[in-house]
């Protein structure tokens, strides 16, 4: 049987929206030295069954909205990011040590359905 | 919430939230690794995150030690060329058992205005302590001098390699009792040298900065290169 289309607008569709993170806000701008904040991002919005492999989705996202379709108990694919990238921050410890690192997976750079 | 973020900062590395009094000045070199590596992201280039290219070293962490040591001064009357004695400390306990110690620069500025014009030529000592300074001690037990470098004019920021040393102290934290510096004037007791010292000297105590560049290699996430290698 067909699978009835979903009534969602491509603005509500999963894609990829901005988010700053001011380290003053988390208070963390007393032990951050630089930066003061980066671009994060976030992934939000609906992955309906008919768009799922439009939407950057993985081949297990397309089975679980397919599984969906069929069983509703099970949750349909959600969005998530799929692609990102690091940052590298500069801070100092409670020794007085100033330490330069990268941490992975900081910022979004894409979102799919997973 | 705040549990939420111990957990956070357990995984970037931090056992708790810093409270430094006052920020640390911030060595160039850092400053240029962390603009290019953020400047690199802007545009979207990859980078190697495990190769620091600008030290020409493999690691994913630098760290800039503060000198936790302190000047000595000798009750007796000293060499009449030892302008200045100090201990050096460095406290390497923030490097965890897992990361590999890949580079260990200690870093001496004698400051700008330590040398008169055509000012004393300068002399310095380097060597490893041996024994716990005891409080009262003049000088501590100093073993073999590994460095004996002449400093005719001012050269900004000097640079020693210590990796051998900061490797042994990592793996035998006891045996991280300091390093001995001294540094003397050449030519002392030339005619017209002589009212310069004191001065030069004092200049040097207030200007003298010591900090210990460490960089290491996390393997938990540094593995990636050595398999695209095989």
């Amino acid at each position: 049987a067909a699978l009835p289309a979903p009534n969602v607008s491509c603005k509500n569709l999963c894609h990829r929206h901005q988010l700053f993170i001011n380290f003053r806000d988390l208070g963390w701008h007393k032990w951050i030295i630089a930066p003061k904040g980066f671009m994060a991002n976030y992934c939000h919005g609906d992955c309906p069954f008919s768009l799922t492999t439009s939407l950057n989705s993985s081949n297990y996202a397309f089975m679980q909205a397919l599984m969906h379709a069929i069983d509703p108990a099970i949750p349909q694919a959600v969005c998530i990011p799929t692609k990102l990238s690091p940052i590298s921050m500069l801070y100092q410890d409670n020794d007085d040590n100033v330490i330069l690192r990268h941490y992975d997976d900081m910022v979004v750079d894409e979102c799919g359905c997973g | 919430l705040q549990f939420q973020e111990h957990d956070f900062l357990q995984l970037l590395g931090l056992d708790k939230v810093p409270s430094p009094q006052k920020f640390q000045p911030v060595p160039r070199i850092l400053k240029k690794i962390f603009h290019d590596q953020e400047a690199a992201a802007t545009i979207g280039v990859s980078q190697d995150l495990c190769f620091v290219k600008e030290l020409g070293v493999r690691g994913n962490v630098l760290r800039l030690l503060p000198d936790q040591g302190f000047f000595l001064y000798s009750k007796k009357i000293p060499q009449a060329s030892s302008c200045l004695q100090k201990l050096l400390y460095f406290n390497l306990s923030a490097v965890k058992d897992k990361e590999q110690l890949t580079m260990a620069q200690l870093g001496l500025d004698l400051g700008p205005n330590t040398y008169y014009h055509l000012g004393p030529e300068l002399e310095l000592a380097l060597s490893l302590v041996q024994e716990p300074h005891v409080w009262g001690q003049a000088v501590p037990k100093p073993g073999k001098v590994f460095v004996l470098q002449s400093v005719p004019w001012p050269q900004g920021v000097l640079h020693f390699n210590l990796l051998d040393v900061a490797k042994d102290w990592n793996n035998n934290p006891q045996k991280n009792v300091g390093l001995f510096l001294e540094i003397f004037v050449k030519g002392h007791g030339d005619a017209g040298v002589n009212f310069q010292l004191e001065d030069t000297c004092v200049r040097l105590r207030c200007s003298l900065h010591a900090s210990l560049m460490v960089v290491t290699l996390d393997p938990e996430q540094c593995h990636h290169s050595s398999r695209k290698k095989r």
